[in-house]
């Protein structure tokens, strides 16, 4: 049970110690506290190196020293004769003598008692990355204003996580910035754009200064960018070593920026911008584009119309234009109309005539009426070639869209009257 | 007809034939068949068929039977007479519109309607050809088409033709401008061939091809020279009452 004071007595004080004799003691006192050893009586045997008899002080595994032969007080009015200041709590006193001894000596008398260790300055390693408050039996680390102590309780780091951007446009910049970033944070950014948009980050060189990285190349501290399946980093030194303008496929994108402990440098801004997705220009020659782009992006809406003789038709509704809208996905809505040539359908019938065969009924196609010879002619005789114009009727040049007429043959016998008489 | 010869209705594509009272008349269009006025006088349904030479009735049933919209005599026409006592044949002309287009082929077509140009003009001896079911020599009426060509004769001839019927006197009968008189050696229209076309061939046509220049109206005596309404004289009225009548085709 740790004790916040003790006495250890070589065997047999104040009588000779006996020969060969190891004793071993361990001290401990309460965490928090360091020890205070003093010898006030010490006489042992007095050899090179304390080889044969000694008493051995040994903290952490290391002897911190190793006495022998005999010591007076230094200070008349104090009685220690040695004295040592340990900044742990447990020590470990070995008494050894061999077996040779002649002479009469009476070993050691020492006491320890636990002291407060100031932690904050008595180790060579800084317990708080800021502010280190020491008391009786412990210390607490303390972070300036808008710092926050890790979970760790020793070191600082600001809250420079959770801001997510969604404008279409915007600035983003370490902690600080232009002034030295916070140390030990890993700040987290989330740009979330509209599902149709790829974020693209531009960084100027000189807008970059961060702890360079190590002797092995890795980065101290470090910015990163990950996109869906891409990631971009990570980046440290002075002057932005990635590209220029940082184009990724995806329409969010989150930033890490990580600091260790030190080298706290100007840090780094950025900007960014959503680029809209392109749809692609399908410009066929029997439609045309409204408003016509050399590039169409997400949101981009258009007014497509057929030419002439052509037509989208849905259901079975015919219509001579559609407007489309480049999507988040890249792709065209309505993407399945397209203009096809107007369909002029079966021609109809005409009494006493026929339609020649009919190769094909959509814009463009001629079809040639005919009526039944030689009983029936054609009213006008340029009347019998017909057109599938673009209003999805067959035409006529003489005729428009009325139907050619057959007339009937008139006046002509099949057989002439011959006399015949019986 | 009188003088005349068997006919196949292929040489007379445009004979009509009235069934009661036995008459004949002429196909001029799909929808339209003139006659004689006198034929279809009190008659306004009167049964018809194309397209047969002869009238029996198997035959018959292969004919078209044409169906009867309208009946439309000329205006000029004087109604009421007694045929046995008439003796006004004037504007003897009618038409029959149709209910249903006549199907046109090798049996049935239309003749042709006089031009308005003087070649159209019916000059002495021209030769035309009529046809008919009606009276000849030997039988009151025959079952198969008969045709027979006669010149066109002065007016004159008509008018000296010796009056049989004792319930007519001869200076009662009117003869005017709106009548062809045609016939010789016993070539004539008679009963029963009334409204049917007296053909022309058409002026400066290489193949051959008849205009209807007459209908068979009216004579003093079969044999002889008869009269035959002049239809160019009435071409206005004619494709006037065509025209007025045709309405939105049924087609």
């Amino acid at each position: 049970e740790p004790t916040m004071y003790g006495e250890i007595l070589s065997p047999n004080y104040p009588q000779a110690y006996p020969n060969e004799v190891v004793k071993i003691w361990d001290i401990e006192v309460p965490e928090g506290f360091g020890i205070h050893l003093y010898f006030t009586h010490l006489d042992i045997e007095l050899s090179e190196n304390c080889a044969y008899d000694s008493v051995q002080i040994i903290s952490g595994g290391i002897e911190e020293g190793r006495l022998c032969g005999q010591r007076t007080s230094k200070s008349p009015n104090s009685p220690i004769v040695e004295d040592f200041q340990f900044p742990y709590n447990k020590l470990q006193v070995i008494f050894t003598s061999d077996f040779s001894n002649e002479e009469r000596f009476t070993g050691f008398a020492a006491y320890y008692t636990a002291v407060d260790v100031n932690e904050c300055t008595d180790f060579s390693d800084v317990p708080c990355s800021h502010f280190c408050n020491n008391f009786i039996g412990g210390y607490f680390c303390s972070c300036p204003p808008e710092y926050f102590l890790h979970d760790d309780m020793r070191n600082c780091g600001v809250n420079c996580s959770g801001d997510a951007f969604t404008a279409l446009i915007g600035e983003i910049a370490s902690p600080n910035y232009p002034n030295p970033y916070p140390e030990n944070s890993r700040c987290e950014y989330q740009i979330r754009l509209e599902e149709g948009f790829r974020v693209v980050v531009t960084i100027r060189r000189e807008d970059f200064d961060v702890e360079p990285a190590d002797s092995e190349g890795n980065c101290r501290d470090s910015l990163t960018f990950a996109a869906k399946n891409q990631q971009f980093g990570p980046y440290c030194g002075n002057g932005f070593p990635g590209p220029l303008t940082i184009k990724t496929q995806s329409n969010t994108l989150d930033i890490v920026f990580q600091t260790d402990l030190t080298g706290q440098k100007k840090g780094w801004k950025l900007r960014y911008h959503g680029d809209p997705i392109p749809c692609p220009k399908e410009i066929t020659a029997v439609s045309i584009w409204e408003p016509e782009k050399a590039k169409y992006v997400f949101k981009d809406v258009v007014k497509i119309t057929c030419v002439d003789g052509f037509e989208v038709v849905e259901g079975n509704v015919g219509a001579t234009s559609f407007y489309s809208t480049c999507q988040s996905n890249g792709q065209w809505s309505n993407s399945r109309l397209e203009c096809q040539p107007v369909d002029c359908g079966v021609p109809e019938p005409i009494e006493n005539g026929k339609v020649g065969d009919l190769e094909d009924t959509v814009f463009g196609s001629v079809i040639r009426y005919t009526c039944d010879e030689p009983y029936y002619y054609m009213e006008h005789e340029e009347g019998g070639e017909y057109r599938c114009a673009a209003n999805g009727s067959w035409v006529n040049d003489h005729l428009g869209i009325e139907l050619p007429r057959c007339i009937p043959v008139c006046g002509v016998p099949t057989e002439p009257f011959q006399i015949r008489q019986k | 007809i009188f003088g005349g010869y068997p006919a196949k209705i292929q040489s007379f594509p445009w004979q009509v034939f009235f069934q009661y009272p036995r008459a004949g008349g002429a196909l001029i269009d799909e929808y339209w068949v003139l006659t004689a006025a006198h034929v279809v006088e009190g008659n306004s349904d009167p049964l018809m068929y194309v397209g047969s030479t002869s009238l029996r009735m198997d035959h018959l049933e292969n004919a078209q039977r044409l169906m009867t919209e309208r009946v439309i005599i000329h205006p000029g026409w004087k109604q009421g007479d007694d045929l046995t006592t008439r003796t006004n044949f004037d504007n003897d002309i009618a038409l029959v519109q149709l209910k249903d287009p006549v199907k046109m082929g090798p049996t049935v077509s239309p003749i042709c309607l006089p031009g308005a140009s003087s070649e159209y003009n019916p000059s002495m001896g021209d030769l035309g050809l009529i046809s008919g079911w009606g009276r000849t020599e030997k039988r009151f009426n025959v079952m198969h088409l008969r045709g027979a060509k006669l010149p066109i004769t002065p007016l004159e001839k008509c008018k000296e033709v010796k009056e049989e019927n004792p319930r007519a006197r001869p200076d009662d009968y009117v003869f005017t401008d709106n009548m062809i008189c045609a016939g010789e050696k016993g070539a004539d229209s008679c009963e029963g061939d009334s409204g049917g076309a007296f053909a022309l061939p058409v002026p400066n046509v290489k193949d051959p091809k008849f205009y209807v220049a007459g209908l068979v109206s009216w004579g003093k005596k079969c044999g002889t020279y008869g009269i035959y309404t002049k239809v160019k004289n009435y071409m206005d009225w004619i494709l006037k009452t065509m025209q007025e009548n045709s309405g939105p085709r049924k087609d």
